[in-house]
């Protein structure tokens, strides 16, 4: 048996919203610690992780862990349906091949169910070594959006270079090429609008613009975005989900022959 | 040129 009551269910819509272009299919993970996704897309270049910690949920109730294999688009169409403010509950019996979405409306006077099929997913889980970066990005989440979308306009990828200067985006296309410099900025009266740059060493890493920018499409999930690069390794773009957990996106870099 | 690495290279499987 599981039940899993999410106060914030618009938190689960804006997930579905941020994954279902990267992930087609993927197995929901759910164990006492909380409801959690691995997947890669289909051409293994980018994972995405994602964890809401179950301390998160107003009601969580997992007998024995679980795995749910679903369709992602098909999960979003469902939660789709719920009300900006609604209440969502994810439940499922032990061996069921179905889940059930309800949503209530805030004044409980709206109650409906969505069951949806579960699906055979064949899945590997990766190990994702702790990594010392060496350098940490964190700026707000709608700047970085703007950076991806723009500089997609110019160029296919991006080469991001941390120096004690700041942090570049730079692109170049069949029309020219541009660079766009964010400079540590504490300053500012609201933290979410300020823009830190740890370095332990200068870094530089290309990556496809295409995965940045189908990354951005969890900005709506928080005001700030967290990228962490270290060479040789993907890089580590996290949003994190107040009071509840993370998305990462991960993305391998670009390698010169 | 750039060749694109995959995630495979860098995470092994559990």
């Amino acid at each position: 048996m599981l039940e899993l009551r999410l106060v914030q269910g618009n938190l689960l819509k804006k997930v579905l919203e941020a994954v279902k272009d990267l992930v087609t299919d993927a197995n929901f993970d759910c164990s006492s610690t909380g409801f959690s996704l691995q997947a890669m897309d289909s051409s293994h270049v980018a994972l995405v992780a994602l964890l809401l910690r179950s301390e998160g949920f107003e009601h969580y109730r997992c007998d024995r862990n679980v795995s749910m294999g679903m369709n992602l688009n098909n999960m979003a169409k469902m939660l789709k349906c719920a009300g900006n403010d609604d209440i969502v509950t994810i439940k499922a019996d032990d061996g069921s091949d179905t889940v059930t979405f309800m949503f209530e409306s805030p004044n409980q006077d709206k109650i409906a169910d969505f069951e949806m099929k579960l699906m055979d997913i064949d899945s590997e889980h990766l190990g994702i070594p702790e990594a010392e970066y060496h350098a940490i990005v964190r700026m707000p989440s709608s700047e970085f959006a703007r950076i991806c979308k723009d500089l997609s306009s110019i160029g296919d990828t991006v080469v991001i270079s941390v120096t004690k200067e700041g942090v570049k985006f730079s692109t170049r296309g069949d029309i020219g090429n541009a660079n766009v410099v964010c400079r540590q900025n504490t300053t500012v009266d609201k933290p979410e609008e300020s823009t830190t740059i740890e370095m332990h060493e200068p870094v530089s890493l290309t990556f496809a613009l295409r995965y940045m920018n189908s990354f951005t499409k969890a900005t709506p999930l928080s005001s700030t975005v967290t990228i962490s690069l270290s060479s040789e390794l993907p890089v580590v773009v996290e949003y994190k989900i107040a009071e509840m957990g993370y998305i990462r996106f991960y993305l391998a870099p670009k390698i010169e022959d | 040129g750039c060749n694109q690495s995959t995630i495979t290279e860098f995470f092994g499987k559990i």
